[in-house]
């Protein structure tokens, strides 16, 4: 049994207290909860450090402090408004604010970060295929060049423990929760972009079970992201995308280089008739480089 | 007095609070 978090706030509060921080949470806002594992005093969790600095209680004098979960009511903020309030919240000077946690400055630059790379292009479109089958297509972060790889690992270098709290999936890594919070957010907000534009018009008239590149964008230019109707067992789709994105990578990076010379003959079907005749096809040669 | 945080759980930002006067009364 996880105990209740014995000094969180009430959902009702919560919706009075962060509208009154200018943190606004949508009057419709979900209710939920979740787990998390913070430092204990004895049995009951002990106070982030903003309320321990407000309540004048200094925990890290002799107290001993242990791991433990405990249950949290919470207010959800949905993936497709999330990045545009945390901005807000930002610009309108939120972040000084006493009364909101150190972890809204990280979320807040996690956000931007976001939005940057997206106003790069710094982003591809992925297909994904679950266990049971399932194709999914996303958009995704770009954050293979070594200069936005760098900027992410700052980041991350930043986040507060806080931030790893949560008893999921993520299990605490904090590039997993990073990645998660970069991937929903600049998926959400293309999906918006391609649904205001339209863009499911240019593929209104082509058949998905013809061409499987139409089925992939069926599932990023709408709110759906399953990609439907592609052949039972057809996996060329996420294989070629895979291996697109694999061309992608700097994979020469820090890798000794090599020089490819390479004769190509003419193909066999250009001389079916009679041997000796590739000598009347043009051979290709060409020069590379390898890792 | 209250500290309201947010964390990233299952693609949403999930607000929860903390009250001083609740931890007061512990």
């Amino acid at each position: 049994v996880i105990a209740n978090h014995p000094f969180a706030c009430t959902q009702a509060d919560l919706r009075e207290l962060s509208a009154r921080v200018g943190f606004g949470v949508a009057e419709n806002a979900t209710s939920s909860s979740m787990q998390l594992l913070l430092p204990f005093d004895h049995n009951n969790p002990a106070p982030s450090d903003r309320l321990a600095v407000a309540l004048d209680v200094d925990m890290d004098q002799g107290a001993d402090l242990h791991l433990d979960t405990v249950q949290v009511p919470t207010l959800i903020v949905g993936v497709t408004e999330v990045q545009e309030k945390l901005l807000a919240f930002e610009i309108a000077g939120g972040l000084n604010h006493e009364h909101t946690g150190h972890e809204f400055q990280f979320w807040c630059a996690a956000a931007r970060f976001g939005l940057e790379l997206m106003e790069d292009q710094r982003v591809v479109p992925t297909v994904q295929q679950d266990r049971s089958g399932v194709v999914k297509a996303h958009w995704r972060p770009w954050l293979h060049d070594a200069a936005i790889a760098e900027r992410a690992a700052t980041l991350l270098a930043g986040m507060p423990p806080i931030c790893r709290a949560v008893t999921d999936a993520h299990d605490g890594d904090g590039w997993l929760v990073l990645e998660s919070f970069l991937n929903a957010c600049v998926d959400s907000f293309l999906r918006q972009v391609m649904l205001a534009e339209n863009y499911v018009e240019a593929i209104e008239d082509r058949d998905p079970t013809v061409d499987p590149h139409v089925a992939w964008l069926g599932g990023l230019l709408g709110n759906n992201i399953e990609v439907k109707n592609l052949a039972v067992g057809d996996v060329s789709l996420v294989r070629g995308v895979r291996q697109w994105l694999a061309i992608l990578e700097d994979i020469g990076e820090g890798r000794p280089m090599h020089l490819l010379l390479q004769l190509d003959e003419p193909s066999s079907a250009l001389f079916t008739k009679q041997e000796g005749e590739e000598d009347k096809h043009a051979w290709r040669l060409s020069f590379q480089l390898i890792t | 007095m209250f500290v309201l945080h947010a964390n990233w759980h299952g693609d949403q930002l999930h607000i929860w609070g903390e009250s001083s006067e609740l931890f007061r009364k512990l």
